[in-house]
Order: structure tokens, then C-alpha cells, then sequence
């Protein structure tokens, strides 16, 4: 994916010149300008990209994540798993699984699926399985709601009355936003503490706002 | 053989991408 030096160049280049405003590959790039432009060290973004069940209820759904880790920002140090030996041996086997549906059951397995699979990296490849019905969870809130969620310190987290909050810092988050948009809702996690800031509603506004 | 949804096929591959560029990135020996 390209990179951008200010956000409103990734939406100018993201510009679609169809209809198709939510496919993957700007979904990406929005990610990515989001994040790797940010001051604040966030180690994921994802977008929910809502819809209707069968029954006509609202559901949010993965509708496209960029994971960047915390070793990435120069910071000199790496992010070691809390994980037993016998979850890291879970994690990297459900790896080389997901690594055979997308490459190939006869392809061969690399280094990258072997290698530890970090706490913050789990928590994002679950999140893909996730979805979050009728405003329920942290995601569905913000939008049941159309306000920001933005929930900040380990302590505020592990009490929260979301699931995924909860989760995510037992994997080691210390900061969880959630800010509605158009057609969804985008979803930023940080293992470092982060407060609420208005430079980043209005990123993810310029980003996301499709019309 | 299970079937994944695209979008989850897409994110998945630049998952596995990024997750090798960090990987050599930190490794000390050069590849």
C-alpha cells in the first residue's frame, strides 16, 4: 500500500472515480494514513463496516485492518508475549492454518508463521472473527450511539462493561477508541496510554467521512 | 478446505506481508 504524507493527500489519492467508496484497497490506505500518521503510537486500527442480518438487524462486521505492532515506532524495544508455552503453540499453529488457506495447503510454511506470535497480534487476528449486533460492544456503541468511545488506562479497561474492552487488556492494551464514521465505525488500540484527542476525530472525519 | 470471506482473505495477506517485513527487519542477520 502507498504511503501519505498528510491524511487529506491518502483520502485525495483514495478518491475512488466509482461508486465502489468501500473497497479494501482504500479502506487500507485510510488505515494506514490514519495510524502511521498519528503523533500517538496506536498499534492497530480496524474498520467495522456496518450492515443487516437476515433479520434486518444492524451488525458491524471486519471490514478491513492495519496491524503495526509496537516495535515499529523506534522505540527500541520489543513486545514480548505474557503467553505460556502452550498458548504461543495454539497461536502459531492457528497461524499456519490461516498461512495455508490463503497460500496453499502444499506451500511451504516460513519463518514468519513460526516465529512468536505476540499478544497484540492475537488480539487483532480474533477481532477478524468478531462482529458486534444491535449496538452491543464498544464498536456498536459509538455508533448506536454517533459518539466516540474512547476508553484510556489498563484499569478503566479491564472494568469495562465490554467484552472487548476487557479483552483487549488482558492482551495488553492500554487505550481503545471507537469513533463512528460513515458506514461504520473505526476502531483504534495502543498498549500505550492515549487521551482523547480532537486531531484525531478530525483525521479519522477528513479519512472516513466518504461523502 | 474452508473458504474465507475477502475481506478477511485481503487482510490476512498483508497481515502474513507486514508480518515478515517486521520480522527481518529486527532480525540481526542480514537475509
Amino acid at each position: 500500500s502507498a504511503s501519505f504524507s498528510t491524511p487529506a493527500a491518502a483520502a485525495a489519492a483514495a478518491q475512488p472515480s466509482d461508486k465502489t467508496m468501500l473497497n479494501q484497497e482504500t479502506l487500507q490506505q485510510r488505515l494506514q494514513a490514519l495510524i502511521e500518521g498519528a503523533r500517538e503510537s496506536w498499534t492497530y486500527a480496524i474498520f467495522w463496516q456496518s450492515s443487516y442480518d437476515y433479520s434486518g438487524a444492524s451488525v458491524l462486521g471486519w471490514g478491513d485492518g492495519y496491524y503495526i505492532g509496537e516495535e515499529d515506532k523506534g522505540k527500541g524495544r520489543m513486545k514480548n508475549s505474557a503467553s505460556s508455552a502452550a498458548e504461543q503453540e495454539h497461536r502459531k499453529k492457528v497461524l499456519r492454518e490461516l498461512n495455508s488457506l490463503i497460500a496453499g495447503p502444499s506451500s511451504v510454511t516460513d519463518d514468519a508463521v513460526d516465529e512468536e506470535v505476540t499478544d497484540t497480534e492475537w488480539f487483532f487476528l480474533v477481532s477478524m472473527t468478531q462482529s458486534f449486533v444491535n449496538g452491543s460492544g464498544l464498536p456498536g456503541q459509538a455508533l448506536f450511539n454517533g459518539s466516540p468511545v474512547w476508553v484510556a488506562g489498563s484499569e478503566r479497561l479491564g472494568t469495562s462493561p465490554c467484552e472487548r474492552a476487557r479483552q483487549g487488556q488482558v492482551f495488553g492494551l492500554q487505550t481503545l477508541v471507537c469513533i463512528p464514521s460513515a458506514n461504520g465505525v473505526v476502531e483504534l488500540g495502543s498498549t500505550e496510554l492515549i487521551f482523547q484527542s480532537s486531531d484525531l476525530m478530525n483525521k479519522v472525519k477528513v479519512l472516513f467521512n466518504f461523502n | 478446505q474452508a473458504e474465507l470471506p475477502i475481506a478477511r482473505r485481503h487482510s490476512l495477506q498483508r497481515f502474513f506481508e507486514k508480518r515478515r517485513d517486521r520480522l527481518v527487519s529486527k532480525s540481526p542477520y542480514p537475509t
